[in-house]
């Protein structure tokens, strides 16, 4: 059902669903629930450099197609592969039995997969902001109107996160690699996860 | 229509942080 699916967001405040409550109402207080984290994904996009530089509707579309990728780097960690349980953002740890219960199938075991290769590359903070910022640049380009300026963008942060990735673990020719086979995997993930909002739309 | 950021209204958030506070704070 509807309710089920909230329920199942990492993102949802309120799991708890009020029965009370219109699907309307709920549908409300998920966004609500979601919306910090999506401004602070366009405060990151800001301080991207050379994002500013973008025109506005190509910030906007990368954003609108790139928010879920960036959520899921930057939420990784709430997916405990060892114990297989997803804390929500409300602070509640829920098990995998749980989560599948609620509705969760395929969708939460490819989030569990890509949580637990993202975390085996052991990123430091500075690596995980600069590979965000690629995935946030490389995300779907359907409606982009410059393609060629966010190409050169893309470009300028692949190499400085690949000098940086190089730097930090020179003896390890191949984490540079791992960590861009990590970008179709998101696009998949990001694919899965607009099917299921596309099932669950709220006139 | 068939866009999942629409559907959430994703694209108004985004919109909204992206062009600055001044809409937030009247809101």
């Amino acid at each position: 059902s509807r309710k089920d699916i909230l329920l199942a967001c990492p993102m949802n405040m309120h799991p708890q669903t009020d029965p009370d409550k219109t699907p309307q109402e709920i549908w409300e207080d998920f966004s609500l629930s979601f919306t910090p984290a999506v401004r602070e994904v366009v405060q990151f996009a800001k301080h991207i450099p050379g994002f500013s530089s973008l025109s506005q509707n190509d910030q906007i579309t990368l954003l609108k197609a790139g928010t879920f990728e960036v959520l899921m780097v930057r939420f990784a960690s709430l997916f405990n592969v060892k114990e297989k349980t997803v804390t929500f953002i409300s602070g509640t740890t829920y098990s995998l039995e749980t989560l599948k219960n609620m509705g969760m199938g395929t969708l939460l075991e490819t989030m569990f997969d890509f949580s637990e290769k993202l975390s085996a590359l052991e990123l430091s903070a500075e690596e995980l902001s600069l590979f965000t910022a690629v995935v946030l640049v490389s995300t779907d380009r359907y409606g982009i109107q410059n393609v060629k300026s966010v190409e050169m963008l893309q470009d300028n942060l692949i190499k400085a996160l690949r000098t940086l990735v190089s730097k930090n673990a020179p003896g390890d020719v191949s984490r540079f690699t791992k960590l861009l086979l990590r970008l179709p995997e998101l696009r998949t993930l990001n694919n899965m996860h607009s099917e299921k909002l596309l099932s669950f739309r709220i006139d | 229509f068939s866009d999942p950021a629409s559907n959430l209204g994703l694209e108004d958030i985004i919109r909204k942080a992206l062009m600055g506070t001044v809409e937030e704070r009247q809101e």
